[in-house]
């Protein structure tokens, strides 16, 4: 049974890198209840994680964003901060594809919170370049500015051109 | 506003790229 629910989490995968979103779903859904029923929480957070980017490609945003938050919310239990970063970045961009601009920032903040905490300058400069997407779509230009220069300043220290 | 639209997109855009080869591996 443990490695049926390997093989699921192999095939949900293998069907996600094939754009086989739907397929992709089923079998990471089968992969959650066998890893309910190990009670392995490790294997269930990454589930949760595939099923949200499955759900991100068939457009079903909502979907999405419900997987990523118990992502997030097993990551905190977890105490894993990287997945945790990366849970709330996820749910920024998920809320800003809903057009929930509040939301967005209310995530991408935790994200760049977490990155700095971490030292991670790549994750802070995303975090940054999305925030001032964020304002400016609220039309919030002074905090859109102050982030726009943040992510200048970090994309200037990696020698990142683009 | 338009070109705005775009740039906000673009950082969405981006992370979705990544997100093609993200998987979360047993």
């Amino acid at each position: 049974r443990a490695a049926q629910g390997r093989a699921y989490g192999n095939l949900g995968n293998t069907h996600y890198l094939l754009g086989n979103f739907r397929k992709a779903v089923s079998s990471h859904e089968q992969r959650l209840l066998i890893a309910r029923e190990f009670g392995d929480r490790s294997a269930e957070r990454r589930a949760y994680s595939n099923l949200g980017n499955a759900f991100i490609f068939l457009g079903e945003f909502e979907m999405a964003a419900e997987y990523y938050k118990k992502t997030l919310q097993l990551a905190r239990q977890l105490k894993d901060r990287a997945v945790e970063a990366q849970s709330c970045y996820s749910l920024g961009n998920t809320y800003t594809l809903l057009q929930d601009y509040e939301k967005a920032i209310e995530y991408h903040l935790k994200h760049l919170a977490i990155a700095q905490e971490l030292r991670d300058r790549v994750g802070e400069g995303r975090a940054c370049w999305s925030l001032g997407n964020a304002y400016t779509a609220l039309g919030n230009h002074e905090e859109a500015v102050h982030f726009a220069e943040k992510h200048l300043d970090i994309s200037r220290e990696l020698g990142d051109r683009n | 506003f338009q070109r705005l639209r775009i740039i906000q997109v673009d950082s969405v855009r981006r992370w979705m790229d990544d997100l093609k080869l993200m998987t979360e591996c047993e």
